[in-house]
């Protein structure tokens, strides 16, 4: 992963291009700041089942809501940035972005658009699922762990347990 | 697909074992199906034991033993079936200094094959990383990001379990 | 019974929104009742807003956020119903520096009328403390127990906010 | 609360005497101590509905196994110490003692005697719960708050919320 970019997504209320550097990458900050989002921004692109995994009833409260004096956002768009020099990702490309847009749709009251772009060319959720297949990336692998949720292995029962080895097998 | 299973299972269990010892600095660590002969009759049991003491049921391990041996399992997943990066957003919670300094050095030393990102409040987590990354709020409830944190300026230090002794 | 509940709502209610307010320094938090006519046909809803933020849903909230909206709950309750004393593990795990030092000063303040036990691992909450003691493990799985450790060989502090703003 | 006394509860294979004094008192120490075990100690003898809320699967899971080395223990004891010097526990002593004995029993596996004592004299759950009543002392009140339970406030149903209410009332 080479960058994560955030417009308008959750507290993200603007643009911000988060470059992703090789190696051990720490994250600090006070409680409330918007650590968590970060993560749930890359969890929101590799397409969760549902969207209580990202802390949202909707889909439109993932859009900035401007604060306590600010204007509301219209949209939230998420990029993902990976390096595919060695194409690991079936994709004739040197860098793949993963882009998924969420917005307000006018005049419906928690309507909504939700669209996905791969390298800015629209796409489907199923496109990105190929894609990332064989890069060994999903929302739903071992390699994300959400916060609260460091003890799940211990805790699960074993049968949840002998399902996530199957997933990987 | 049962011959899938058994050959993950066959394949992770020395990694745990290896892992978990490390990790605890002494303790052991298993895989067993409830069902050896069809592993889909029944789940898969995790078994750890810290050093110094006995075999107990998994629940009766204590917060901190709990979060290690996940992360063994993690780490354990990692050698066997490498995903190109890791997002682990405060594992340390509940771990002492002595702990969390091992489970980052594990990250460090796990970091040179994958691309792992750590969100933590322990300063003995961040001293181990390669690049720390500020996160704050502003104003109107605006997110704002500082990329180099000065590890100076994070002043925490932790308990040295010596000293509690 | 209906009486009852009511009571307890419309007591805890000023002292929930009072110490919210005072350990958020600025939110606002507030009790209401899904259905105020028959209070048994709904549930009771907390509201809470940490500042300069607007009104999410509750499981909006950071992981810290929520832990100091359950200490306000807490604390409210003692002011209503105290009980003669508490017992607190790891409540300060999701807090930052600063939230862990404000709630552990919460807790001196109550410490004057009822007894509170606080098991932490963080030193910001430890040296708000009246006492310390240390548990450790000694050989073949034996907890030891010394009665008052000195503070000053717990040498953890903890990362000051403002720095990494 | 003056006292908690502990003999061969997980753990704490000796018997300790740990003076609880007024006031705020911090607990600390590594991973692993024993220092959630006291909390569980607490909650055994207040008489919890369940074995699970102590992490423990059969009464006899909580006396002390000996470690790796040692013999384990045929019993637990744990004593709860509270002054009664204003009377708040309705009976006539200046300082309650309440006592809970979990032994193996011999020749039935995993078979077990439990006893409960006030002030050294045999008696049952049911006076436990009388004698703490009034004291507003319980194993499940507000004011004990075991590991990984902080956000449970916040994380809880509007329906379980209004029944902790409800107890209160
Ligand atoms: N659509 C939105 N617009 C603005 N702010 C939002 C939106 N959705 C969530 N938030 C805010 O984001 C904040 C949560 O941020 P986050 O969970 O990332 O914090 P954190 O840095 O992880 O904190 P902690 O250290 O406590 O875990 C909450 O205060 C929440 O109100
Ligand atoms: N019957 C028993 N005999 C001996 N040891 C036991 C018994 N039951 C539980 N234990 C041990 O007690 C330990 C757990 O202790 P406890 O949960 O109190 O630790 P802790 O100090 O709270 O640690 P943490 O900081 O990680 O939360 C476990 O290692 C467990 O194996
Ligand atoms: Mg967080
Ligand atoms: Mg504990």
């Amino acid at each position: 992963m080479k960058e994560i970019e955030l417009e308008n997504f959750k507290s993200f209320g603007r643009r911000l291009r988060l470059p992703i550097l090789s190696g051990y990458t720490a994250i600090t900050g006070p409680n409330g700041g918007g650590k968590s989002n970060i993560s749930d921004a890359v969890i929101f692109v590799l397409g969760p089942k549902s969207s209580r995994v990202i802390r949202a009833g909707r889909l439109t409260d993932l859009i900035y809501d401007g604060g306590q004096g600010g204007k509301p956002a219209d949209y939230c768009r998420v990029s993902l940035v990976f390096d595919n020099e060695d194409r690991t990702i079936p994709l004739e490309a040197g860098e793949v972005r993963l882009t998924r847009y969420v917005g307000r749709s006018k005049g419906v009251k928690d309507g909504y658009n939700s669209y996905f772009y791969v390298n800015g060319r629209k796409a489907a959720l199923a496109d990105f699922d190929t894609l990332l297949a064989n890069a060994r990336i999903s929302a739903e692998g071992y390699n994300i762990v959400q916060q609260g949720d460091v003890q799940g292995i211990v805790d699960m029962t074993p049968l949840e347990r002998r399902r996530v080895l199957e997933d990987i097998a | 697909k049962k011959q899938g299973l058994l050959e993950v299972i066959h394949a992770l269990q020395p990694n745990f074992a290896t892992v978990y010892a490390e990790i605890s600095e002494g303790g052991e660590a298993s895989l067993e199906l409830e069902n050896g002969e069809d592993p889909f009759a029944g789940g898969l049991l995790i078994r750890a034991r810290p050093p110094e003491k006995r075999f107990h049921r998994l629940e009766a391990l204590s917060g901190g033993e709990k979060s290690l041996v996940s992360m063994a399992f993690i780490f354990a997943l990692q050698r066997h079936d490498p995903s190109p990066f890791y997002l682990l957003d405060e594992v340390d919670q509940n771990l002492d200094a002595v702990n969390a300094e091992r489970v980052a050095r594990m990250v460090r030393m796990n970091a040179a094959s994958a691309q792992f990102i750590q969100i933590s409040l322990r300063k003995v987590s961040l001293k181990e990383a390669d690049h720390i990354v500020g996160v704050t709020m502003g104003h109107n409830g605006l997110s704002k990001v500082i990329m180099q944190v000065n590890l100076d300026e994070v002043l925490e230090e932790e308990i040295p379990q010596a000293e509690t002794a």
